[in-house]
């Protein structure tokens, strides 16, 4: 996606060979006109796979997956990693490993808002080692959901999440996709 | 805002005196189309403002924030109650204290996204003691921005909230204010 790739070079900060960071429009400051064309490129990519809902993990996935399903007229679940004031039972669970921190965090849904009947796009806004999204894909296991695919704003090519996600026969659409940060600089992967 | 009530009346859940779950549309599962109602409403409300930076908190507050963003054509920061990756030094932080957990929690921006030069829309989904309010107010004043109002997507107008921040002189915008949740119902203040 052009205009992404453009805003990441001319606004991502590359802190390491790792990490980039792209918090004036995704991560903490969000451009709003952005997420809406990023709604509209994964509703478009996702077009004819009979989408009832999406699922995404509190709080970066939020706006992308809203515009997402405001253009597919869907609902949207975000999945907590916190119980909140009224989430507390009837869930589903799974637990998600940080490499980073060297711990596991329980993420939930409530058992109310994905069924057995739906055909579900996962949704995030980084990929890395895939953690996030294998947590997702258990819990609408749980639920007996159909996972329509994978939808992903910024992968990082060079770790092992996607990699582990399409050999499992995930469809995954990313939006931008990087093969190295390694010199600093941010190179995509040449797109086929 | 009548479409707003009547999705609280039909899907809200009053599980005490105070507390009125929404889970279904607002604070768990998103409904994006109202979002975006909920986005031109606040809009409508604040036209003429000079709004440059709406200012929101993670998670509930981001959806309608983006959508009312998306309809002002500015951008969203939403402050994080916890460090994250990316968000780890030059801040405006300030205390949100919570009655129920009587405790006292930290709320933080980058200095990167708000500045002196700014005229700020604070948004939030719920606004009950107004605790969270204020502490959106603490970090704008640090950042010396101007504050255009504030907009809430439902007020428990029975809590101390919305009376404090009003008697401070701010512009508070409501959609649908709340008289009581008492006899299990939902009961909404009178509309001047
Ligand atoms: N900016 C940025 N973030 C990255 C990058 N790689 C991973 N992340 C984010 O870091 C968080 C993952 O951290 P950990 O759970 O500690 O996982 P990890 O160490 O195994 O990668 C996730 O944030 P999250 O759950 O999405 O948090 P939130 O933003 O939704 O609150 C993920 O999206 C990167 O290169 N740049
Ligand atoms: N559903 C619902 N929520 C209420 C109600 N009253 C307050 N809240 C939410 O509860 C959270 C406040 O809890 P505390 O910080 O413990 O504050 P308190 O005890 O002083 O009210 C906030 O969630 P938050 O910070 O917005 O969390 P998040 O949803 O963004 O993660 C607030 O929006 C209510 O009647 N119904």
């Amino acid at each position: 996606m052009d205009v992404l790739k453009q805003k990441i070079l001319s606004e991502g900060k590359v802190l390491s060979d790792t990490v980039l960071k792209v918090d004036s429009f995704l991560n903490h400051q969000i451009d709003p006109v952005l997420m809406q064309e990023i709604g509209k490129e994964f509703a478009q990519r996702f077009k004819g796979f009979d989408i009832t809902k999406i699922l995404t993990l509190e709080s970066s996935g939020i706006a992308p997956a809203v515009m997402t399903g405001l253009t597919l007229d869907v609902p949207v679940v975000f999945a907590r990693k916190r119980k909140s004031l009224t989430l507390t039972d009837h869930l589903y669970s799974a637990e998600v490993y940080s490499f980073t921190k060297k711990e596991s965090n329980e993420i939930s849904i409530s058992q109310d808002f994905i069924s057995s009947e739906d055909t579900v796009l996962i949704m995030d806004d980084f990929l890395a080692n895939g953690q996030a999204v294998f947590g997702m894909i258990d819990i609408l296991k749980q639920a007996k959901a159909r996972i329509a695919g994978i939808g992903i704003v910024i992968e990082k090519g060079f770790q092992e999440g996607g990699k582990k996600i399409r050999q499992q026969g995930y469809h995954v659409e990313t939006l931008a996709n990087i093969a190295k940060l390694s010199d600093g600089n941010v190179t995509f992967k040449k797109e086929e």
